[in-house]
């Protein structure tokens, strides 16, 4: 799995 | 916040204003995918998810509730409003083929197997072969409608601006989501054959048509 990030886009 | 991803945001929300405006104004979805635009509101329900669980800014939020609140709007003119126009003979792309293997990718290939992460993960995939019923609609009936030409241009530049963001993002912020960005970049790739023939065609002026 990759990283999780931040959901900051649309 | 960057210029590409508000030019890409903006290109978004313009495509979804053309498509409505023209369905309202002419009353009529003649030449409109109502699969593809089904696609779209399962894309944003299941990706808007978190508009209940986390608050990123206000500008984030109203553009959430506008593009679940549009999406709904337009699947309901299509298959409610003007039922009566909507070229359903036309409109015949099998849409299971692309949301089971979008279920299975996102099942497979995500950040983290959680609920709201896979339907994110889903939302991303599915999003980026959405428009498929929509280009096979405009390929067999072999034209477009300047207005609907407008539309595809619109929101194919959106997920174009947004690799243009991603790259600036990676560049400043070390900020990316793979993801996305190999989703997206599928997506964009798809309407490059429809960017050859807008550029070539409609903005000379002349109808979409596609060589018999």
């Amino acid at each position: 799995n990759t990283k999780t990030v931040v959901k900051d886009e649309l | 916040m960057n210029i590409f991803r508000l030019t890409g945001d903006l290109a978004h929300l313009l495509a979804i204003i053309i498509l409505l405006l023209k369905i309202w104004k002419t009353r009529s979805c003649a030449g409109i995918s109502g699969k593809s635009q089904i696609l779209f509101a399962i894309v944003y329900t299941t990706r808007y998810l978190d508009l209940v669980t986390t608050y990123v800014s206000a500008y984030n939020t109203l553009m959430k509730i506008f593009f679940l609140g549009s999406s709904f709007a337009t699947v309901y003119l299509i298959y409610v409003k003007f039922k009566a126009t909507y070229d359903h003979n036309h409109d015949t792309f099998r849409i299971e083929f692309l949301i089971l293997p979008a279920v299975i990718l996102a099942l497979l290939i995500n950040h983290a197997f959680t609920p709201l992460e896979i339907l994110w993960t889903f939302s991303i995939y599915l999003e980026s072969v959405a428009i498929l019923p929509q280009l096979f609609m405009v390929s067999k009936t072999g034209e477009a409608e300047s207005i609907t030409s407008h539309y595809l241009f619109a929101l194919g530049s959106y997920r174009g601006l947004y690799i243009l963001n991603w790259i600036y993002r990676y560049a400043m912020e070390s900020h990316y989501d793979l993801i996305a960005i190999v989703a997206g970049i599928v997506q964009t790739v798809l309407y490059c054959d429809f960017f050859y023939l807008y550029i070539t065609k409609v903005l000379k002026g002349k109808k979409l048509q596609l060589p018999a």
